[in-house]
């Protein structure tokens, strides 16, 4: 008798049989959801699995995706005090369950010392990319802009709430064009040189971590709870 | 008519029985990161007219043991979870996405005739 696996890779939103090379690590947030949910298993308590107390917010399902997109090498620096591009990219078709995105936190992590040595501030500049108007055009731009965040000295993560945007494109999986992800670096230039950027701007492109966190509040497990007159 | 009493052992009365599913065993521990098995348990048992009552049965099941007795085709009542409780798992699927998701109803904490 074959245990029928895929009855429950169904059970799981899943087709098939993950092989992942390496396990992701975790993130913090989801062990402590998963062992609060374990501690009122262990009490007999009987919590709320449409809710998320740690994180406020209602749904059931909480997805951790991995940033799969690309650092830009343009020819010319579009500024002098450019550091690094990136478009980064977080595959939402996975989302498959008719499911309502309640919560999505971008996390930046810019690593923990990687850009002490580059003098005062930097700049971040978050934006949508600029959604393709004709064939051909390959290199991304950055449209409407999501967030401008100085960075006066390093802070361990960047976070930014998504909410809007990610919505959108679980509904219009086409708009899905990536995030336009740009550094700056706010220097003085008569005392630095732009060739002096260089090394830091490297690691800082090493270190740079990016991850979507994504609740969504499935409506067939979690009905609207009815509200007493 | 007094109906008679079928005999059954204490130990062959519905009762929740232990089942840990492993999930090292089936090859899920590569990408099942948490946990790394569960206590599912399960029901077993017969569930004889004379104990109905006293075996966390519904109302229902006594009707249909009693129907049971009376007319053998009515199958007789069966042994089921009366009362599940949730896990919730951690894994990642083909996407590298890292999923949180909890499941309603996958361990059984009682049995009783139904």
């Amino acid at each position: 008798f074959q245990f029928p696996r895929y009855v429950f890779l169904q059970f799981l939103g899943l087709d098939k049989v993950p092989s992942p090379q390496k396990l992701q690590p975790v993130p913090s947030i989801l062990k402590k959801v998963l062992q609060d949910r374990e501690v009122a298993a262990a009490t007999g308590a009987s919590p709320d699995l449409c809710y998320v107390r740690e994180l406020g917010v209602r749904g059931n399902v909480l997805r951790l995706l991995p940033d799969q997109g690309f650092f830009l090498y343009p020819k010319k620096r579009p500024h002098a005090s450019s550091c690094l591009q990136k478009v980064l990219y977080f595959n939402l078709s996975a989302i498959k369950e008719q499911g309502q995105v309640t919560m999505a936190r971008l996390s930046l992590d810019l690593g923990p010392s990687s850009y002490s040595h580059l003098g005062p501030e930097l700049e971040l500049a978050l934006s949508l990319v600029q959604e393709p108007r004709g064939w051909g055009r390959s290199t991304p731009r950055p449209g409407k802009v999501l967030a401008l965040q100085s960075v006066p000295w390093p802070q361990g993560v960047l976070n930014f709430n998504l909410l809007e945007v990610a919505a959108d494109w679980t509904r219009n999986p086409q708009k899905n064009s990536g995030l336009f992800l740009e550094i700056l670096v706010k220097e003085d230039r008569d005392s630095r040189e732009s060739s002096q950027l260089e090394d830091p701007c490297a690691r800082l492109r090493r270190s740079l971590h990016a991850s979507l966190l994504l609740v969504t509040l499935d409506p067939e497990q979690c009905r609207p709870s009815w509200k007493r007159r | 008519a007094a109906v008679p009493a079928p005999q059954a052992s204490c130990k062959h009365l519905c009762h929740r029985h232990q089942l840990f599913i492993n999930f090292r065993d089936r090859g899920w521990h590569k990408w099942i990161i948490d946990p790394k098995g569960f206590m599912a348990n399960y029901c077993h048992g017969d569930c004889p007219f004379s104990l109905t009552t006293s075996l966390n049965s519904s109302n229902y099941a006594f009707l249909q043991a009693l129907m049971h007795a009376a007319d053998p085709d009515v199958p007789q009542a069966v042994c089921i979870p009366t009362r599940l409780s949730p896990i919730s798992m951690l894994y990642q699927d083909n996407d590298d996405n890292v999923i949180l998701r909890h499941y309603e109803d996958m361990v059984v904490d009682e049995c009783g005739c139904g």
